[in-house]
């Protein structure tokens, strides 16, 4: 399973 | 950055002039409430200092505007109550019902961030119907939503320019497609700012 992308935007 | 100088330049208008002519507050209010719903992980996930800071300022400055334009004695006056229209549950309402069915996570957190990505390509809506309504368009308020719409087509380059280039980066369909939506509704206003702009004109919206 892929993993979610991470929140590193604003 | 781009975001950050639009923040500055309304500010400016609003601090200066003591005015908020052509300034929706609904948008205001719809941007808080991006703000607020999608940084809920603001103590729980540190990107950088960097980011941190940023979420800090976005979230502190549009409630500073909210004040100056509900509550400063000077400003509210100036506010077009008659002309700024636009219902926010028109927006509010199908955004969440979308992310309730188009979500990456059924969690609270991840439904309400992904309501933030929709409501953001949208919140401009009031600000450019009723910058239709407005005949004079200050330099300033032009400028802000200059700024706010170029910061989204900014992004665009960035998330190209990651898939590129970064190892691991990570598609994300969500935010992508919102953020075309969010530019292309600009498109219409950046036409109108380059062409008065060419002219040396006063920007003025077709009605």
């Amino acid at each position: 399973t892929k993993t979610a992308a991470p929140k590193d935007e604003l | 950055m781009t975001h950050l100088a639009s923040i500055c330049l309304l500010l400016l208008k609003i601090h200066t002039m003591k005015s908020c002519a052509g300034v929706s507050l609904k948008t205001q209010e719809l941007y808080a409430l991006v703000f607020v719903t999608r940084y809920l992980d603001l103590f729980s996930n540190f990107v950088s200092m960097y980011n941190t800071i940023m979420k800090i300022i976005f979230l502190s400055s549009t409630f500073g505007i909210i004040w100056y334009m509900r509550g400063h004695k000077l400003v509210r006056q100036s506010y077009d109550k008659e002309q700024d229209t636009f219902r926010h549950y028109f927006l509010v309402i199908p955004c969440m019902v979308l992310a309730l069915v188009i979500h990456s996570k059924f969690t609270l957190l991840e439904v309400l961030w992904t309501f933030s990505i929709y409501l953001e390509a949208v919140a401009i809506l009031p600000q450019l119907v009723l910058l239709q309504r407005t005949r004079n368009i200050d330099n300033l308020t032009g400028n802000y939503i200059f700024c706010l719409g170029a910061y989204r087509a900014l992004y665009l380059l960035n998330w190209i320019y990651r898939y590129f280039m970064e190892k691991n980066y990570h598609a994300q369909w969500i935010t992508w497609m919102a953020g075309m939506i969010q530019t292309a509704i600009y498109a219409d206003f950046f036409y109108y700012y380059f062409k008065s702009w060419k002219k040396n004109e006063r920007l003025k919206l077709p009605a």
